[in-house]
């Protein structure tokens, strides 16, 4: 029988999407400067006024997922 | 409501736009519709005009495409990115561009072109995504009644800071 997955495994994926997401909407703007993933998920949820946590909790991943325009949401 | 760095905006009032294929998901008289009414939104609050053109330039062209489409933007298939559009500006500039993998449709079945029209067209015209949710240029898709749509205060805001207001 194939193992099953580990639950972190699962997890990475998330967090790969996560910033797949950020990478796409919420770009880094300065050469200079490497935000934290934490940083970068607090930001995105400061724009959709969502509890601030800079955790990936299911309201953040909910918003991910919804259907929406393309553009950056911090425009570069 | 936010605008571009550098506030990108035509220096012109009247402005041309292309529709250069369609979707099978509605009739083409359905597509001219909603995007006629989606360049209403704004030409109702602004001095700016709109004219279709068939041929030649224009400085919104509009398509509908999947994956790849050549702008370096890939669509996603269904769900997810919708549809995206340029700043204003020459060349691609001002140009929106809709995922052919989405259905499109007039109602609240599925995602309604009037309403992703209309937004995309607020990028074509300069603003960017606004973080005040109801607005039209709010990033997340939400299904309002079209036969009862009135752009937000925020959009209203946005665009006449760009553009001004209609005359009287």
């Amino acid at each position: 029988f194939p193992a099953q997955g580990k639950p972190e495994s699962q997890s990475n994926t998330d967090l790969e999407n996560a910033k797949e997401y950020l990478d796409k909407f919420f770009p880094i703007l300065t050469k200079t400067q490497s935000p934290s993933l934490e940083e970068r998920i607090k930001e995105m949820q400061r724009f959709f006024h969502l509890v601030v946590t800079g955790k990936l909790n299911a309201e953040t991943e909910e918003t991910m997922k919804q259907p929406r325009c393309g553009v950056p949401d911090i425009a570069d | 409501y936010r605008t571009f760095p550098g506030n990108p905006r035509w220096k012109k009032t009247h402005l041309t736009y292309k529709i250069v294929n369609y979707t099978p998901d509605l009739s083409q008289k359905k597509v001219d519709d909603a995007i006629r009414r989606a360049f209403m939104v704004w030409s109702d609050v602004t001095p700016l005009k709109f004219q279709r053109v068939f041929k030649g330039p224009a400085d919104i062209v509009i398509q509908f495409a999947r994956g790849e489409h050549g702008d370096g933007y890939p669509f996603d298939g269904r769900g997810n990115t919708l549809a995206h559009a340029f700043a204003p500006g020459e060349g691609i500039g001002g140009d929106a561009h809709f995922d052919e993998d989405e259905r499109w449709s007039e109602s609240n079945r599925e995602v309604n072109l009037f309403l992703v029209a209309a937004h995309e067209f607020g990028h074509s015209l300069g603003l960017a995504h606004s973080n005040v949710r109801g607005a039209l240029m709010y990033p997340l898709y939400s299904y309002v009644n079209p036969a009862t749509f009135r752009l937000s205060e925020d959009d209203r805001r946005g665009i006449q800071k760009l553009y001004g207001r209609k005359s009287s």
